[in-house]
């Protein structure tokens, strides 16, 4: 089974108001991906409503790169980590 | 930051007293994304502090050893993000971890970062005696609102950030209403290839900035090397860290009555003359000796039980020091001198031991001495604070440098603030705290300075643009220290320091509180960013929510009106243009006086501007041609618009590049 690993969904600015709008719209776009509510809901770690629009979830290489392609997203970037400085 | 203030110019007696014009930041509110927050610090108690900001929509999340009820009108938010962290740290054991699960810190970065912007008054206090006074940020009734989205891993003892939850309490902080958002948190070097936007911190400020907070991020500690800054979206204010004039000199006395001032913060008791060793072979002995202090523990006990050794190392960082004190250490021996690059980052060594740093020359000087008697000795005696002149300003050798390697038209850092040797709150757990107080150095200590400063600035001008606020401290800068004298960039070797040091120069708030003039950025003028390094129209479109189409030919990366003027590659003359506000009396004459870089031609037209109540905003153009005939480094000069009140002083960094995308070893 390919390995997932969190990635970060941009989509840029927020297209609606409502953070739960927002939110229910990350959730359908990654059931459209992974074709179950339940698949969607364990993949999301994070959805990004209020400044912008986007969301963390545990994609495979290839689902990434499938979400990628999708004209609202903006890019899609495996998580990093940060140091103290 | 017992000195920090007084240094700036910022303390409550100073004549001007911005910190009583702006009630000291009282309604203004800093979120922080760092290692949590040790509530119980005074530096977090809210005496005569007013009711919570209208405006703030966040709140006080309970967790492990932390709950609501360790809020107050001074710490009026703390949550925590630590999903993505467990995603991809599967070994992390919440139950038995060091750390907690909730917004209490556990390494002691976050309360220190905290009290540096917007720490209450503590008086009374030091490092077991070293660097005494009142403990308090820049502004010191200004709120804190902590987002904890970095986590200690005891399996490395790393402490790390998810940029997953980095960018969750960066979209809660925006919701939650914070003013001013500071980050001492960096990736390294080399970043993101493509562009800065796919960088979770760049992408979360971006759209802080466009809803008006202002974001400060640390410029990193990769340094005296160049091209080693971070965080360098044009949209963040990015910080680089400067010494104060404050040392800790502590007396060397060798045998032959010389006395030498290394830097320690040595607090034990004096340390009577002792033998001294430098370990190198006599000639004939068959045992290993080494000198280095890397490899001080490859000498036989014998060599260094009962003496203080002198090492000499190539690295500047004080990692070297604890190491070489722990080798001696280990094998009897009672104390060690390190003859290093300076590093900018004293720290003391465990259990008191008597670890002093000095330069090459000194450390040669000591050498010498050693190999001229049969038995050398020294007696060490306890660190001092020195403050003032002599002791100079510099920019901390760890400081990460310029140009920006990702768009090195867009200068970098954009600032410089102390981040050295700053005494400010910690955890009563962290190593080495004295009282719950630490001495911490990094542009960590650097940045919350600058929010600190922002703060005011916006208690201030409540409607100026974060851009507004930046270009403000930028163009009012020092760049000489507070009493004249020029600031060094530490490096090796030393030299004066330039704009990839030290951005604009030296923070100067009373100056930046009345700048005359500011290179304001709107969000068409990021929209030309991001056209001028290569964005598509369909991403940007959705970057900033509505339709937007790049001019064909793309727009110049140049022409960015930021509060400086970087040309990378100049090789024909270029026109640029920049665009000023008026925010002083509305009936202002300012004329320009340019220095131009060596051999740069620089021709600014008009060379008047005339603002009255009906024009606020003009525009200039300046041309730049260069007279090199070969590929030079950067020259730097300046273009100062004057109206004999105020001085706009924008730093020009040029570089001639005849053969263009072309690199040599010459």
């Amino acid at each position: 089974v390919a390995e997932s690993k969190v990635h970060i969904v941009y989509l840029g600015e927020k297209q609606h108001d409502d953070p739960e709008f927002v939110t229910e719209s990350h959730h359908q776009m990654l059931c459209s991906l992974l074709g179950s509510k339940e698949d969607a809901h364990g993949s999301m770690v994070y959805s990004y409503r209020h400044g912008f629009s986007g969301f963390a979830a545990k994609l495979t290489k290839s689902q990434a790169k499938k979400i990628a392609n999708l004209p609202e997203v903006v890019h899609v970037i495996p998580d990093s980590f940060y140091k103290l400085k | 930051t017992t000195r920090t203030w007084d240094y700036l110019g910022l303390s409550a007696s100073s004549p001007k007293n911005l910190l009583n014009e702006t009630n000291m930041g009282e309604q203004i509110i800093i979120g922080i994304i760092d290692t949590g927050v040790w509530p119980e610090s005074e530096v977090f108690n809210d005496d005569g502090i007013g009711s919570v900001p209208s405006h703030w929509k966040g709140g006080c999340q309970s967790g492990e050893m932390f709950n609501s009820s360790h809020c107050n009108k001074k710490l009026i938010g703390a949550k925590y993000f630590i999903n993505g962290f467990l995603e991809e740290n599967k070994s992390f054991n919440s139950k038995e971890s060091l750390d907690f699960i909730s917004p209490r810190d556990l390494n002691g970065h976050g309360t220190h970062v905290a009290t540096i912007a917007a720490g209450s008054y503590v008086q009374d206090i030091s490092y077991k005696g070293l660097a005494g006074g009142t403990v308090r940020g820049g502004a010191p009734r200004a709120r804190i609102a902590m987002y904890k989205g970095c986590w200690y891993l005891d399996d490395l003892d790393i402490t790390t950030c998810s940029s997953a939850d980095i960018l969750k309490a960066m979209d809660e902080a925006i919701h939650d209403g914070v003013d001013v958002l500071s980050l001492s948190l960096g990736s390294v070097v080399p970043q993101h290839g493509e562009t800065d936007i796919r960088d979770g911190i760049s992408t979360g400020a971006f759209h802080a900035v466009l809803k008006g907070i202002t974001v400060v991020c640390a410029g990193g500690n990769s340094g005296p090397e160049a091209q080693t800054v971070t965080n360098t979206a044009p949209w963040i204010v990015t910080v680089a860290a400067t010494t104060l004039d404050r040392s800790f000199p502590t007396p060397i006395t060798l045998g032959n009555n010389k006395v030498i001032l290394g830097q320690a913060m040595y607090t034990g008791p004096e340390l009577g003359f002792t033998s001294l060793v430098y370990p190198e072979d006599p000639g004939n002995s068959n045992e290993t000796f080494s000198g280095t202090c890397e490899d001080l523990s490859l000498n036989s006990n014998d060599t260094m039980v009962g003496k203080v050794v002198l090492c000499f190392t190539t690295s500047s960082s004080s990692g070297s020091v604890s190491s070489a004190a722990g080798s001696v250490k280990k094998a009897g021996g009672l104390g060690v001198i390190i003859a290093r690059h300076p590093g900018s980052d004293l720290e003391p060594c465990l259990d008191d031991f008597p670890c002093v740093s000095v330069d090459y020359e000194l450390g040669t000087n000591i050498l010498l001495y050693i190999r001229s008697t049969g038995s050398p000795v020294l007696k060490i005696q306890p660190s001092t604070t020195l403050v003032g002149q002599p002791v100079g300003t510099k920019v901390a050798s760890f400081s990460s440098r310029g140009p920006n390697s990702i768009a090195p038209a867009i200068l970098k850092p954009d600032i410089a603030a102390p981040g050295a040797s700053i005494l400010a709150a910690t955890t009563t757990n962290t190593t080495l705290n004295d009282g719950g107080f630490i001495m911490l150095s990094g542009t960590s200590m650097a940045a919350p300075v600058i929010s600190g400063v922002v703060a005011l600035l916006k208690a201030l001008h409540p409607d100026w643009s974060p851009a507004a606020i930046r270009s403000a401290i930028v163009t009012t800068a020092w760049r000489t220290d507070p009493f004249g004298e020029q600031i060094d960039a530490e490096g090796s070797s030393r030299k004066l320091a330039d704009p990839f040091d030290y951005g604009g120069g030296l923070v100067n708030l009373e100056k930046a509180v009345k700048p005359g003039l500011v290179y304001d950025l709107g969000l068409q003028d990021y929209v030309l960013y991001m056209c001028s390094v290569g964005y598509n129209d369909s991403s940007i479109s959705q970057l900033v929510g509505e339709r937007t189409t790049c001019s064909n030919p793309r727009p110049s990366v140049l022409d960015l009106n930021l509060p400086s003027i970087t040309i990378p590659d100049l090789k024909e003359e270029v026109t640029l243009t920049r665009t000023v506000t008026n925010v002083g009396p509305p009936s202002s004459v300012y004329k320009v006086k340019v220095e131009p870089p060596l051999g740069v031609q620089v021709t600014v037209m008009p060379k008047k501007l005339v603002f009255n109540s009906k024009t606020k905003k003009l525009s200039y153009h300046v041309r730049v041609s260069t007279r090199h005939k070969i590929n030079t480094g950067f020259y730097f000069g300046s273009l100062t618009w004057s109206d004999s009140v105020h001085n706009v002083i924008i730093p020009l960094s040029v570089r001639t590049q005849i053969l263009q995308n072309y690199y040599d070893e010459n």
